[in-house]
């Protein structure tokens, strides 16, 4: 997270290779599951043995100690529908829930988040010298509205895109965050609207952001979790 | 520091099975693994042996699965160690130790049996402790060209076998990754230490870890995308090891290469992006500076570490390069694009596709659709019974729950229950945008935080 600040975002997670390295983010939104983005996987069938996500902790690399540090295996990954990029992480049990475990909720089934709505990444990758990157970074950004971002985007935005505001002082997500949430406040509950999808370049002060609309992908994600 | 265990092969979950005439395997004794071993090469006729993780007992076997009238067979409460001299088709040395079944020399002539002095005479005679058995090749002389054995043709008396060493007998490519074969020791001599053993050496690579990795036994391998196949030794003063394998002589193509976009974890990725996606340029591959790394060009032929491009040598998630950003050492080129990897055929479907009834029967990644009125591997929660308006005829792309995301199927794959299928919405189809705010949203059991719980108090 470029531009951010040390944060506490209980649902977001670290996803981890087999040698234990972090390589991208992802979102509690069950016990057992986890939302994340397809661009961090190597296939819909990739073989996951040994691959596993760490909650309950704000350092990225935890002494042994950690209190409160759950780190569980995953299980499988579902691909979401084409165009999506989305993948669900079923882990191999249900993470407990606690202070530092939550669960972040999901919006309602092609729900609009109102244009200025500020919401807020999180995630454990690049910082850029901007704050330390050892620990979790949080930073808020505004949603722009549909068709705004779309003219900013000359008629590239899709559907499946939620877009929010560049800012002046260079703020966003980076190398390491994607699949992490973009989480707004509704209703006096953090709603997993967005999750973050590499760009082409980190925090861009002329150019909006795109993060993967979730509301437009609800249906999959129940349906997924009950069959 | 050497464990029993490096004497034999193991394989999982497998029993071996004799025809009932054979005598019944010596008695079952209890121990770890590594205490049947110590059993097994102690003993005369011990081949093999299986043993019962759970029970922690073991039963020594006076055969191998290359013994005949016994075959190999699938039991999850066993692991059947087999001594690798019994199994490997090659020498290690002069082949003092091969007990192998081959029987014809490097001419094709078939060995005589040790057993027989016709059309030989000679005073090789098979003994419990030399091997000699049928007319297999041997080397009771250890002669330097490795096993030979008596002809059964008068005008050769004998002839070498011409087996080869192990370490010819399997090849490396490139940096050796894909090396299977049965090297077991390193350049200097060292024998090398089992893969599943944490002594003397502790080390990552769980073979349960990297099942893909070939991580068997204490063979030479290469799990970490080092220059050539290594191995932990058992020598406690020395960790680890390269071995000295022959290098193939053909190259292999490099299959899946891709320039535009990257397929899998992007090992096949030849394009040009040679930025990282904070926008800092890479660092070139032929330089050490102003991070040091082992990815050498030259050492790594088949990676086509050009220039500063984005590359995946070493089967990271991704391509990715060392940057020029001192305190940065390396990024991954996410940003380049996954090359889409779905079929799709030239149906379509309109709005969600609730009225198709199309014959496609395949899902957009090619695995045959379930039938709807089955239920294996997959119990449906839809079916004809629930959804008899729904036309779910045979394995037929459906969508009876009005899926917005088009016609779905049950899998036969058991890992996948279902998935979506491989017919787009029809061009200019009319589902519905973006539904404006709905009425008020609420939300339970979900999004709430210790907001008190800020960086400060921790």
């Amino acid at each position: 997270i470029v531009g951010g600040q040390p944060g506490n975002s209980p649902w977001t997670v670290s996803i981890r290779n087999r040698a234990g390295s972090h390589f991208c983010g992802g979102s509690l939104v069950k016990e057992q599951w986890v939302i994340s983005t397809r661009q961090c996987f190597s296939s819909c069938d990739a073989d996951l043995t040994g691959y596993e996500v760490q909650l309950g902790t704000l350092f990225k690399d935890p002494g042994p100690g950690d209190p409160n540090q759950q780190t569980i295996l995953i299980a499988r990954i579902v691909c979401g529908p084409s165009e999506s990029e989305l993948v669900m992480l079923k882990l191999a049990r249900p993470a407990v829930l606690n202070s530092r475990v939550a669960l972040i909720c999901l919006p309602h089934e092609r729900y609009v988040v109102p244009a200025g709505t500020v919401c807020e990444i999180a995630g454990w990758g690049e910082t850029r010298g901007t704050a330390d990157g050892n620990v979790l970074n949080v930073a808020r950004l505004p949603v722009l509205a549909h068709d705004e971002c779309n003219a900013a985007l000359r008629g590239r935005l899709k559907d499946s895109e939620l877009c929010t505001a560049p800012l002046r002082a260079g703020v966003g997500a980076c190398e390491g965050d994607y699949g992490g949430p973009l989480a707004c406040l509704t209703a006096d509950c953090w709603v997993l609207e967005g999750v973050i999808i590499p760009s082409r370049v980190c925090a861009r002060t002329d150019q909006p952001a795109l993060f993967i609309r979730v509301s437009l992908y609800v249906d999959w994600i129940h349906k997924v979790m009950k069959m | 520091h050497r464990s029993p265990l490096n004497d034999f092969e193991r394989l999982r979950a497998t029993e071996l099975l004799a025809a009932p005439t054979d005598p019944l395997p010596v008695l079952l004794e209890w121990g770890s693994a590594e205490q049947c071993a110590q059993h097994c090469v102690t003993s005369l006729t011990c081949r093999a042996f299986h043993h019962n993780r759970q029970s922690q007992l073991c039963q020594l076997l006076p055969w191998t699965q290359h013994s005949p009238h016994v075959q190999l067979q699938k039991n999850i409460h066993y692991d059947l160690y087999q001594k690798k001299d019994y199994l490997r088709d090659c020498i290690v040395a002069d082949g003092s130790s091969y007990r192998g079944t081959r029987a014809t020399t490097e001419k094709g002539l078939r060995c005589q049996h040790w057993q027989a002095t016709t059309p030989h005479d000679h005073r090789f005679l098979p003994s419990p402790r030399n091997g000699l058995e049928e007319n297999y090749c041997r080397n009771p002389d250890r002669d330097k060209q490795g096993p030979w054995c008596y002809t059964i043709d008068p005008n050769v008396r004998h002839q070498t076998c011409g087996i080869k060493k192990c370490e010819d007998a399997v090849c490396v490519t490139c940096n050796g990754e894909d090396y299977r074969g049965t090297v077991d020791h390193t350049e200097s001599g060292t024998e090398c230490q089992r893969w599943d053993l944490q002594h003397p050496h502790k080390h990552p690579f769980h073979p349960d870890k990297y099942p893909d990795k070939g991580l068997d036994n204490n063979y030479c391998r290469n799990p970490d995308s080092s220059e050539r196949p290594w191995c932990y030794t058992t020598d406690p003063g020395r960790e680890r090891e390269y071995c000295r394998i022959r290098i193939c002589k053909k190259r292999p193509r490099p299959h899946n290469v891709t320039t535009g976009c990257f397929r899998g974890k992007g090992e096949g990725y030849r394009g040009r992006v040679n930025i990282t996606v904070s926008g800092i340029p890479c660092q070139r591959w032929d330089t050490q500076s102003p991070h040091q790394h082992h990815f050498v060009p030259e050492k790594y032929p088949c990676k086509d570490l050009q220039e500063n491009y984005c590359r995946n040598p070493d089967g990271s998630e991704a391509p990715w390069c060392f940057t020029t950003h001192p305190t940065i050492r390396i990024a991954f080129c996410f940003h380049i694009r996954r090359c889409p990897e779905e079929l799709s055929t030239p149906e379509c479907y309109h709005s969600h596709g609730e009225h198709y009834h199309g014959h496609i029967s395949k899902t957009r990644k090619g695995i045959t659709c379930q039938p709807w009125a089955a239920q294996a591997p997959h119990v449906p929660q839809i079916s004809p019974l629930t959804h008899p308006e729904a036309h779910l005829e045979e394995n037929y792309c459906r969508n009876p729950d009005n899926d917005s995301h088009g016609p779905w199927c049950y899998t036969m794959d058991p890992r996948t229950p279902f998935d979506y299928c491989a017919i787009k919405p029809c061009s200019g189809s009319t589902v519905p945008s973006i539904v404006e705010n709905p009425d008020a949203v609420t939300f339970e059991q979900c999004g709430r935080r210790d907001e008190r719980l800020q960086w400060k108090g921790r």
